[in-house]
């Protein structure tokens, strides 16, 4: 049994639950915030056994999509309110981070 | 020393958590929501020696319990507006769904 | 691949965060609550190289700290409404109760 991990963006949040569900895997969602970002995105939890992990992360690889995004980067050199201009920085955000983890056991109680 | 991580319903989050206090165990939770059912429940995170594993999912059995729910599902086929009918399901929704992952190094910083 | 799975005080969140962009770390924050306190904390998922674990736990070590928190335990004994007094009970809540869990396979897709 394994527990794939996969930090997914918001916007792919509904496409990603429709696939999981027709492709009928179990999952939980929990809501959670890019640390560079600081933006919403959401984690799956998704239990599965060993010879399902590489379907699942096809699901994802066609539910998710990489997109490109801009941060405000506002220089370090103290400036007089108001006269610091901020640079935009390019970001390309993943379609999906995964982490598999090995489970030990696996129980529905 | 392992890290059981447990999603159960939020009926019995109440006496989940006073069950594993009761009992010494240190956990965390958080709030999450079922992928099929897209409601709110929510997920323990419990980390405790190896040989404290079974005397958890104990508790946990003991704390949660599997009830039946019904869920509406519509026909796939378009209809006008206003005259597909639901069909409801019954789904059963386990006390609790747990995953006991191996902790390889733990530390209270 | 390792996975640090770190549960810090909600106080010490933006330090934390700062210190790991600082030093590149790339990570995702989940909104949690202790088991014990019942107080919001968070807690960080870092996704990291197995030889960057230890310098992750170093800016943890750094940017978080230990705090003294009272809590009131009420007696077990029935008393009249109104007349039973708490006993503030000290407990020491730590830095960061951190799980490090190996990976079996990370992906960007
Ligand atoms: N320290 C850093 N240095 C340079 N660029 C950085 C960076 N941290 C983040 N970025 C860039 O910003 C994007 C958004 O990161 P964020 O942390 O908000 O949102 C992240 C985070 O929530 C999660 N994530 C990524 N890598 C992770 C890891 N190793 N551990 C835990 N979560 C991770 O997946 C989301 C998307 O990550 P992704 O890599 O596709 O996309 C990242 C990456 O392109
Ligand atoms: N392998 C796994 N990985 C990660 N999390 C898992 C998991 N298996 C279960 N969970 C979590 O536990 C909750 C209860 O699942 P249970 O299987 O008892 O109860 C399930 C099951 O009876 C049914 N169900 C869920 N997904 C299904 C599917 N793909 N096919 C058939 N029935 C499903 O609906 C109930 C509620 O499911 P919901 O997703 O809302 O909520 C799930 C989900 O949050
Ligand atoms: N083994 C574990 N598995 C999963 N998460 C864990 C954990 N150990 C700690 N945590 C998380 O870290 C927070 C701080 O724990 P700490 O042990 O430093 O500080 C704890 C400890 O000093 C005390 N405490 C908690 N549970 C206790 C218990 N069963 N018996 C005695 N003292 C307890 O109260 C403080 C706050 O606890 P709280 O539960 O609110 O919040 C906990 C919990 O969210």
């Amino acid at each position: 049994m394994k527990l794939v991990i996969a930090v997914i963006q918001d916007k792919d949040r509904r496409r990603a639950t429709d696939a999981l569900l027709e492709k009928g895997f179990k999952f939980t969602n929990v809501a959670s915030t890019g640390g560079f970002l600081r933006e919403g995105n959401v984690t799956f939890f998704v239990g599965v056994e060993d010879d399902q992990v590489d379907k699942v992360m096809e699901v994802l690889s066609a539910s998710c999509k990489a997109r490109e995004q801009f941060v405000n980067v506002f220089p370090p050199t103290i400036e007089p309110i108001g006269t610091c201009i901020p640079s935009p920085v390019r970001v390309m955000v993943g379609g999906a981070t995964v982490f598999v983890i090995s489970v030990d056991k696996y129980a529905r109680i």
